[in-house]
């Protein structure tokens, strides 16, 4: 029996609005600390970690572990029916092939149940070990989607250098070419405006730039992004999830060949 | 050319 309970339900629709294009199908793992998720996108370039410690949960029962196979696209779906105020509850049955999910206006006159059917989804799970990045940006999360957005109207990849100068974003296209630089800005006023880069060494990695654009449709749920790099290592672009948790995509880096 | 890499060179499967 599985029982989450989410007062802020809004967060849920934020994840999954967050998920839904860059994968069809995944596994939600269920255990007794938190709801997660680990999926591959359909090409095998990009991965994403979805993190939701079971404390963050109202209520949380989870007798024993579970694997719920979903399509993305349907459960977000039935969690735009959801109010971003709303309260969603998740539950399953042990042995059964639906999961529903109910939502509970915050003065309680209105509840609603969507049950939806699961599916046995075959997925890889890989091991992700703690890395040692050579350089740590944090910025402002709508920053870094207006920059993504912006250098992906001229080329198709983009370059993320860190110097000690800042971090640099460039693309180059038929039509010309873009670098915009964002310098450390500690904004101890305003930390949600804050550019703070942590560098080991310089780095320069490129990547593509409708991956970075799909991993930006986390936005909504955080003020600040964390952008880690390493040289030959995946990027990992983070997104806290309120106080219970994170998002985590990893894209790997395109080579020269 | 500019290869991509897949990911799951990067991770070891668990």
């Amino acid at each position: 029996m599985l029982e989450l309970r989410l007062v802020q339900g809004g967060l849920l629709k934020k994840v999954l609005e967050s998920l839904k294009d860059l994968v069809n199908d995944a596994n939600f793992d269920c255990s007794a600390s938190g709801f997660s998720l680990q999926a591959m996108d359909s090409s095998h370039v990009a991965l994403v970690a979805l993190l939701l410690r079971s404390e963050g949960f109202e209520h949380y029962r989870c007798d024993r572990n579970l694997s719920l196979g979903m399509n993305l696209n349907n459960m977000a779906k039935m969690l735009k029916c959801a109010a971003n105020d709303d309260i969603v509850t998740i539950k399953a049955d042990d042995a059964s092939d639906s999961v529903t999910f109910m939502f509970e206006s915050p003065n309680q006159d209105k509840i609603a149940d969507f049950e939806m059917k699961l599916m046995d989804i075959d997925s890889e799970h890989l091991g992700i070990p703690e890395a040692e990045f050579q350089a740590i940006v944090r910025m402002p999360s709508a920053e870094f989607a207006r920059i993504c957005k912006d250098l992906s109207t001229i080329g198709d990849t983009v370059v993320i250098s860190v110097t000690k100068e800042g971090v640099k974003f460039s693309t180059r296209g038929d039509i010309g070419t873009a670098n915009i630089v964002c310098r450390q800005n500690p904004s101890i006023d305003k930390p949600e405006e804050a550019t703070i880069i942590e560098m080991e060494e310089p780095v320069s990695l490129t990547f593509a730039l409708r991956y970075m654009n799909s991993f930006t449709k986390a936005t909504p749920l955080a003020n600040q992004v964390t952008i880690s790099l390493s040289a030959d290592l995946p990027v990992v672009v983070e997104y806290r999830v309120a106080e219970m948790g994170y998002i985590r995509f990893y894209l790997a880096p395109k080579i020269e060949e | 050319v500019n290869q991509q890499r897949q990911i799951t060179a990067f991770f070891s499967k668990s």
